[in-house]
């Protein structure tokens, strides 16, 4: 899904 | 946002607070490894590039950009202000090695082969290895003041407090970052001998001081 794509961590 | 990613992240923060009160207090920034905290902006520079595009979280972004400016910050002072108490002689550790050997696993390890997912990936390998200049510096004096000991115990907790946020993250929402989780568990392991003389000594009220 698209959001796996985003490294929302720090 | 789970339990272990928020005490990671405080425990980051808390970090930077303590290394600022040591500075600040002691006047001085003796046993702090110029070229650990010349890793972390590098690190944080090169991690946080999605500043430029987004999307812009507001929790993430405030705690990137106090990553960042907090980190150049203790560079400032360390170059500037504090300047005659920094260790040169002794904080000679070889970051080129560590910077080379995390662009090559950033070139092997990366989501896309695209400048900003080879950041992304250089960024974790070189954090995993970025405390190393500071403990060879901490290796070489035998000794450290207890509040240095604290602030490099709060930033090494940020990361293995990750670990678990990680395998929750996993089983709750099915997702997993190899490179962040691999990354961090080497962190860790780097950090290993550290925490065992921290807890043995320091927390028992003890000085820290690694045998001769």
């Amino acid at each position: 899904d698209e959001l796996a794509d985003v490294h929302d961590e720090l | 946002m789970n339990i272990f990613r928020l005490l990671g992240d405080l425990s980051h923060l808390a970090s930077i607070f303590i290394l600022l009160h040591k500075i600040r207090t002691t006047k001085s920034c003796a046993g702090i490894s110029f070229r650990s905290q010349a890793l972390y902006v590098l690190v944080y520079l090169t991690r946080y590039l999605d500043l430029l595009w987004g999307p812009w979280l507001l929790y993430n972004t405030v705690m990137k950009l106090f990553f960042i400016g907090s980190s150049v910050y203790v560079l400032y002072l360390m170059k500037f202000d504090y300047k005659p108490s920094h260790d040169m002689g002794l904080d000679n550790f070889k970051v080129e090695y560590l910077i080379g050997g995390s662009f090559v696993m950033a070139l092997l390890f990366n989501l896309a082969f695209t400048f900003d997912e080879v950041m992304w990936s250089f960024s974790l390998w070189l954090e995993s290895v970025a405390i190393l200049p500071q403990l060879f510096l901490l290796q070489r004096t035998g000794e450290a003041e207890t509040i240095t000991t604290h602030y490099i115990f709060a930033l090494g907790a940020y990361r293995a407090l990750y670990i678990p946020n990680w395998l929750y993250r996993w089983v709750m929402e099915g997702r997993v970052e190899f490179i962040a989780v691999f990354a961090g568990i080497i962190q860790t392991i780097v950090y290993a001998d550290f925490f065992y003389v921290y807890f043995t000594k320091v927390i028992q009220g003890q000085k820290f001081e690694l045998p001769a």
